[in-house]
């Protein structure tokens, strides 16, 4: 079982998109697959159709209750363990130093063994929700828009992302996902170039591209395999998953 | 003089791309105009040009320092004062209790009265850096993209707004913009038909398009006045400061 947090501080760059899809055609291929809603937003679970609050990750982190019983399964193999009410409630924990960032660690602890891949979808932000899932991850993904203040803000997150390995002594496999790209739009190649460049081996083969499909979906409540199954951008998902599961890079 | 938060918490709607574009407008136009950054990713001080990391807004919450020494004249009768490098910090204060959100309030007491308006961007966050915003604001700007998640996360803010109104007794001025919409797309016809119809008279009557453009002059520290000053996009944001100035709505 390996843990992936999908993460960047940098706002609206397709966290989510990248974890509905990928997720779910992982479970379609026959892998068992848990995905974590981790943005108080919630937004994972309306992606997914799941749109009355209910208790989740926050209260087996805060009030220790049991993730079996909170696990909803969203697709076959594809099960959702929603943010909860309380999810907010951790950025502000004022008790507990360092422990404070190990609770979703200590949340998944001896469950989800059965699983071969569970997917943490992060918010947009560097606090202690960003810190838990980094403590309890073994791999991070990186989706990454096709503009500047992406790759911009590229360079805050590996800021992050190093304290972290020096404090946790920890080496994340990390691989970067190119998820919005146009190719007609220069920046946008401009942009996949760059992070050739400098991060040889660690760009995910397969690039999202930007379609309105994938703008469309969530507001069905379901994913790209099955609001378009015959689309580019299906079939761009299915090559980011072998790509996940090959590790074939650019 | 006037305080404005630019703000919602979804990420990458265009908080930054509308705070650096309608201040620079406002300012071209002869109103004395102070940006914010309050972004700990430090992204609006980037799309102006400034790159090196400086003292800002978190030194003078935090120690006390003298804005005027933190502000740097941008552009004519535009000033900013920058992130600084502890911003961080306010989101995981422990101590002080209610004042934590008034921090903000305190730091601006006094100072920019000389201004005509001081606009603040704000994180993709819901904590207590957009609470110390919310607090410090008597107006609201609500950037949306032309997307479902971010009509989605729309009640997600509003209920947030809501919470705060009640606990601060105020009604704030909220008014939404349309900035990334492109008219190709059905979806974003959608959003911006739902935003009409469900808050009449609270949305800014010029629709920012989506263009390349605005991907493109952060990377160049331009504004899109110096980017491409005939553009439709440079239109776009001077019809939004008419807008903004006038109270013209759709
Ligand atoms: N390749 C794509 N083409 C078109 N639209 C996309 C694409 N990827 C994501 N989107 C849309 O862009 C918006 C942002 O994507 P998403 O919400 O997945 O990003 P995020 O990083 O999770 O955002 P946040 O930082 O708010 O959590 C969504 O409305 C989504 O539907
Ligand atoms: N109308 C537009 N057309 C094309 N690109 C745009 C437009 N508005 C913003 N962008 C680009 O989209 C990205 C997101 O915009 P921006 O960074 O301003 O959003 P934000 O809400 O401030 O993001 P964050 O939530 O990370 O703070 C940026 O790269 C920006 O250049
Ligand atoms: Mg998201
Ligand atoms: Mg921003």
């Amino acid at each position: 079982m390996s843990i992936i947090a999908v993460i960047n501080q940098k706002g609206g760059v397709g966290k989510t998109t990248t974890t509905a899809n990928l997720g779910h055609v992982l479970a379609r291929s026959g892998k068992k697959v848990t995905l974590i809603d981790f943005d108080p937003q919630g937004q994972l679970a309306v992606a997914l159709g799941v749109v009355e609050r209910r208790q989740g990750i926050a209260e087996v982190m805060l009030e220790g209750r049991d993730i079996r019983q909170l696990l909803l399964e969203v697709r076959e193999n594809l099960q959702l363990l929603t943010a909860g009410v309380r999810l907010m409630d951790i950025e502000q924990l004022r008790d507990g130093g360092a422990q404070r960032g190990e609770l979703l660690s200590m949340a998944l602890q001896n469950s989800l063994q059965d699983q071969d891949y569970v997917f943490i979808d992060c918010p947009p932000s560097s606090g202690l929700l960003a810190a838990n899932a980094l403590f309890a991850s073994d791999e991070i993904l990186i989706p990454m828009a096709g503009d500047f203040l992406a790759l911009q803000g590229l360079s805050h997150l590996l800021e992050t992302l190093k304290k972290f390995e020096q404090v946790l002594q920890k080496n994340y496999k990390k691989q970067l996902i190119m998820s919005r790209f146009s190719s007609t739009r220069r920046i946008s190649r401009q942009v996949l170039n760059t992070l050739c460049k400098h991060f040889p081996g660690q760009v995910m083969a397969t690039v999202i591209r930007e379609t309105v499909l994938l703008a469309e979906c969530p507001g069905f409540g379901k994913t790209i395999l099955e609001y378009r199954p015959g689309s580019r951008s299906a079939r761009d998902f299915r090559g980011l998953a072998d790509d996940f599961l090959t590790g074939r890079v650019l």
